[in-house]
């Protein structure tokens, strides 16, 4: 029996095959705004889907989300199944989100590492790796957010293949993370890079490796802090937020850096919410108000991006 | 599939950097198999530990030895994520 969209079960927590089908889904009911793009396959050969939300025109400037980098954090990529559906049915409705559209195109990747989110339905919750196997080494996976080419294997990364932390052979040796820098290398005009993580309650930007600001750094903070206090305003919730390593401590080879290093100024990373103190295992029934708030502090951000072209 | 029975979930907050050194020192023990949700870097950060049903006796002792303030965030783990699974199922059908 076809499912639709509308009829899906946004406040409990899905399965990739359950997530993959709801795209196709939303595809089919918004043909004209939304689309798929299969941008590469994981280590196990899962495709990697990522949803294009665009009002035509080439090439335009564009706008990056990503969610559920690490597998376990399944509170992510419910926020982003949210949001999506959220972006597709405000493009008409919500005056803001149609002028950001009309402009700038949105690519979403919901789940971007489908081989450690199988797995952490399948074999292990707690797993937040990639699966990739190391040579010489029994221990399997990357940490798909320390494997990105900035300052790789700095500060706050492990050479240790046991480690949760595990920064992988060379940078972009997992295909979850080369298969983004392929795409947004080849799309050349992505304009913001947004990374959603969970829990800490936090929106930072770079740098992580180094404490030297970068150059963009009062105006990153002034979004962040617009998009903090939009956030709060809904429940409440109070995220702290600045420069990565001020904010939470020292991490290279991440997103965010990534994004800031290759010309995206505009590159934040989320930590979602932890109200209940459950860590990323948030009860099912605050999916719903965690992407609520987070919309909002989105939007702050994607608004800045349009009406601050660079 | 791996279970997670009767471990938990610790909160733990330090208050100087004396501390933050000390479990820095616990995350390096790997035959705890410690799981830091979040990791010790300064005093205004609580951190979050999953500590194996085996690691809990040595582990609150080294906590208590050193004065460090803890709470339990999650008291069984498994028990946590049957729910987590019986909502998903139910869900489902």
């Amino acid at each position: 029996r076809q499912r639709n969209t509308d009829s899906f079960d946004y406040s409990s927590y899905h399965t990739l095959e359950e997530i993959y089908s709801w795209m196709d889904s939303l595809i089919a009911e918004f043909p004209d705004l939304v689309s798929k793009l299969t941008i590469g396959s994981s280590y196990e050969k899962r495709p990697i889907h990522v949803l294009k939300f665009s009002t035509g025109g080439t090439n335009r400037p564009a706008i990056w989300l990503d969610t559920g980098i690490h597998a376990r954090e399944w509170i992510t990529p419910a926020t982003g199944m949210w949001t999506a559906k959220k972006i597709a049915q405000e493009y008409g409705q919500d005056p803001s989100l149609t002028a950001i559209l009309n402009k700038m195109d949105i690519f979403f990747e919901i789940v971007t590492n489908p081989d450690g989110y199988t797995f952490t339905h399948t074999t292990n919750r707690m797993w937040r790796k990639t699966r990739s196997i190391s040579s010489g080494s029994s221990c399997i996976g990357v940490d798909p957010n320390r494997n990105w080419d900035a300052n790789f294997g700095g500060p706050g990364t492990s050479s240790n293949p046991c480690d949760d932390t595990y920064k992988g052979p060379f940078a972009h040796s997992e295909s979850e993370v080369k298969s983004i820098v392929d795409f947004i290398l080849r799309h050349k005009n992505v304009k913001a890079m947004v990374t959603i993580h969970s829990y800490s309650q936090m929106l930072m930007y770079p740098y992580g490796y180094t404490s030297t600001p970068t150059p963009d750094a009062d105006e990153l903070y002034a979004v962040a802090k617009s998009a903090v206090d939009a956030l709060g305003s809904l429940h409440g919730t109070k995220y702290t937020f600045g420069s990565m390593i001020s904010t939470i401590y020292p991490a290279s080879g991440t997103t965010a850096d990534w994004g800031y290093s290759n010309g995206i100024k505009y590159s934040f990373t989320f930590e979602l919410r932890d109200t209940g103190r459950y860590g990323f295992l948030l009860p099912a029934d605050q999916i719903i108000p965690t992407a609520e708030e987070t919309w909002l502090a989105l939007m702050k951000i994607m608004e800045h991006v349009r009406d601050h072209p660079y | 599939q791996k279970l997670f029975i009767g471990d938990q979930v610790l909160r733990i907050t330090a208050e100087s950097h004396e501390q933050i050194a000390l479990l820095q020192e616990l995350q390096g023990l790997e035959h705890l198999e410690l799981d830091f949700w979040r990791e010790p870097v300064r005093p205004s950060l609580s951190v979050d530990v999953r500590v194996p049903f085996a690691s809990l006796q040595p582990v609150r002792v080294f906590l208590q030895s050193h004065g460090i303030q803890y709470d339990v965030m999650i008291d069984n783990l498994q028990v946590l994520l049957d729910s987590e699974m019986e909502e998903m199922n139910h869900s489902r059908q």
